[in-house]
């Protein structure tokens, strides 16, 4: 695991977080319990909470799909490529890039590869962006949610425990986390890219 | 969009996502140090929004394979866990191109992708000969 310059995290006095999403992208429900469920991954392990508002502008954390320049000075550059984005606490931003076809079921679909239509498990993405959110940045345990990039004909919501050691150092342990997490498992899977080979986001 | 499973995408939806915009990259298979090849500016690009080629650097890239690119590869290479060659092969493209986060890997000029392992050391020193372990 590894973190942003400085170490930047939630300050103390702000240890119970809102969320809302971007009104204009008018998401369903179904869309919103995505994210939800990406918010229990973290909240399972240390001891700050996250609420769901319906005040964008005063959330502590913003969701928001958009395509192109979108005003952060980091354009998202359509189909694949650069799929979201998310900046270090307290900033809160945390954006999507609204042209990819995203994935929502939380099975990961209907077993066919993701690979073969170029599509993306949205809770997959979720997972790892509130990660930064929270204070991690890029770790280079390939199994670790925290893996700059992801095998899109799989779905990777769980954390590992290199993950959790990077999370509870910012934050410490929820005292109800019983400590079980996925370790990394110690083949590598060694990712290809397209052609019939696995791709990653 | 948003689809409860692959096959609930459009079908020419699925055609046009197969056009990954890095995958024009997979061109410089091959590519080293010491060479000239067109677009190669681009992947210059490439890793400096992700952190491989400094923010300081002005950014008017050339074609050319030099040391900015050969240690910006060497670099993705490490952390990516790579044959560290400095030079743009198969494998090294293959990754270059898949989608990802936008986060850089890289900030001023260090990688951070390492740097919270942590290394434990115990010792056990009982009657025979002293066992020393170390667990990275």
């Amino acid at each position: 695991y590894s973190f942003f310059p400085g170490q930047p995290r939630w300050p103390e006095s702000r240890r119970d977080l809102t969320y809302a999403f971007e009104p204009r992208n008018a998401l369903t429900d179904e869309v919103k319990s995505v994210f939800e469920r990406a918010f229990v991954r973290w909240g399972e392990v240390i001891p700050l909470t996250f609420t769901r508002s319906e005040t964008f502008s005063t959330s502590d954390i913003r969701i928001g799909f958009y395509s192109g320049e979108h005003g952060d000075g980091e354009p998202f550059d359509g189909v694949m490529g650069t799929l979201a984005h998310a900046f270090s606490p307290p900033n809160g931003n945390f954006h999507l890039d609204e042209e990819e076809n995203w994935i929502v079921s939380g099975d990961g679909g209907d077993g066919r590869s993701l690979s073969e239509t170029s599509a993306i498990h949205l809770e997959s993405v979720a997972v790892h962006e509130i990660g930064h959110v929270l204070g991690l940045g890029h770790s280079s345990v390939q199994d670790s949610i925290m893996y700059p990039t992801i095998t899109t004909g799989r779905r990777k919501v769980d954390l590992t425990s290199d993950d959790v050691e990077g999370v509870q150092y910012l934050y410490g342990a929820n005292p109800n986390f019983n400590g079980s997490t996925t370790p990394p498992t110690s083949t590598q899977q060694r990712d290809t890219g397209d052609s019939g080979a696995a791709c990653r986001l | 969009g948003f689809y409860p499973n692959s096959s609930a995408i459009p079908p020419d939806l699925r055609r046009n996502a197969t056009g990954n915009v890095w995958n024009s990259f997979l061109n410089f298979t091959g590519c080293h140090a010491g060479m000239k090849v067109d677009g190669l500016y681009k992947l210059k690009q490439y890793f400096k929004h992700f952190g491989y080629i400094p923010e300081t650097h002005a950014g008017n890239f050339t074609d050319d394979f030099d040391d900015i690119l050969k240690n910006a590869v060497e670099m993705y290479q490490r952390n990516f866990q790579l044959n560290v060659t400095g030079e743009l092969d198969d494998l090294t493209l293959n990754h270059v191109v898949i989608p990802r986060c936008g986060v850089a890997d890289v900030v001023n000029g260090t990688s951070t992708m390492h740097s919270g392992r942590r290394t434990y050391e115990v010792s056990f020193a009982g009657r025979g000969p002293r066992f020393h372990a170390v667990k990275r």
